[in-house]
């Protein structure tokens, strides 16, 4: 996946940790402080759709596709920049019975980003 | 959440500024953690947790079991420390309540529930301790014994106990009740402790949402 810097206006994975105590909820949330949410943002012009990394084959496909179809005939969907792994967040907090809670929350932390 | 003219946000690139694009983050994340916890809002604490208390427990949580390979519709699982809310105590006996907050409507699997608790004993002797569990009888009438396990106790510090189905139907129930009767001659001069560090507390494994799987025969 690539992480966006500068101007880059391609797909890519935007940093963004969300601190508790910034959100006011550091007082039921025992840990950890904060956690990287990151997000996914940026162009995915038709020549990328499918791209990068595991989809390589989806991406041949559909830019073969392109080519036999040209682009004007390409259907106006689109392709959008979305998150292709994801990581889970293992929270420990207190409910509201003032019990202590541990789990690992699946799907929480956004690690690359990539053309659908 | 896609825009007037249908274009999807993560196709058009930012279109908010970064103040606004940082509101709506944090609200995503925010409603991400409380959609995922099964919460409709956030907790209010009704009963804070001293800080001995606290690092007793963080001493005694642990991961998943090594090597435990996520199965597919597994469900969401949980370690659960219910500190005891002290009952009806006497010198011969103390009652302890344990709250269990329902996870989601589709109810909750124990895996397995320990009793953690302290006894003080004068030094060189033993004791014995019977562990009553304690359920509300028909209608929710009074409390009648489930089941009773003895533990044999010889030194003074921390002590766990295996709760068995009956414990963990309670739980589920979301109301534990146990009496702790210490027996034998020693039992007027053992303690059980129930200060800031060393509140005896319910250590719970549990599991929402798994498929239940139809064993077939």
């Amino acid at each position: 996946g690539i992480n966006c810097q500068g101007g880059s206006r391609m797909c890519c994975r935007q940093e963004f940790f969300v601190d508790f105590r910034e959100i006011g909820w550091h007082d039921w949330i025992i840990q950890p402080e904060g956690y990287a949410m990151n997000f996914c943002t940026g162009q995915c012009p038709l020549h990328v759709a499918g791209m990068p990394g595991i989809a390589a084959s989806f991406h041949t496909t559909v830019f073969n596709l392109l080519k036999a179809n040209t682009a004007a005939g390409a259907t106006g969907g689109g392709s959008c920049c979305v998150p292709t792994t994801r990581r889970p967040l293992s929270l420990l907090y207190y409910d509201r019975d003032s019990n202590i809670v541990k789990t690992d929350i699946p799907d929480m932390v956004v690690e690359t980003c990539g053309c659908s | 959440t896609s825009r007037a003219d249908g274009q999807c946000l993560a196709c058009a690139g930012p279109t908010l500024d970064l103040e606004s694009q940082r509101e709506l983050l944090l609200d995503l994340a925010k409603r991400n953690i409380l959609d995922k916890l099964h919460l409709s809002q956030r907790p209010t604490l009704s009963r804070p947790v001293s800080r001995a208390a606290l690092r007793t427990v963080l001493q005694r949580l642990h991961g998943p079991p090594q090597g435990v390979l996520p199965e597919a519709d597994r469900g969401q699982e949980y370690e659960i420390i219910s500190f005891a809310q002290t009952g009806l105590s006497n010198v011969n006996q103390t009652r302890l309540d344990f709250y269990f907050s329902d996870r989601t409507a589709g109810g909750m699997e124990i895996q397995q529930a320990s009793l953690m608790f302290f006894v003080q004993l004068p030094p060189n002797t033993t004791q014995t301790m019977k562990v009553r569990i304690l359920v509300p009888g028909p209608h929710d009438t009074n409390l009648t014994l489930a089941t009773q396990h003895l533990l044999e106790v010889d030194a003074s510090g921390w002590h766990q106990l295996l709760l068995g189905p009956e414990a963990q139907a309670a739980c589920s129930q979301r109301h534990l009740t146990l009496e702790l009767v210490p027996e034998g001659q020693v039992a007027q001069s053992s303690v059980i402790l129930g200060g800031a560090a060393h509140r005896p507390f319910v250590a719970a494994r549990v599991r929402v949402g798994g498929k239940h799987r139809v064993r077939r025969r």
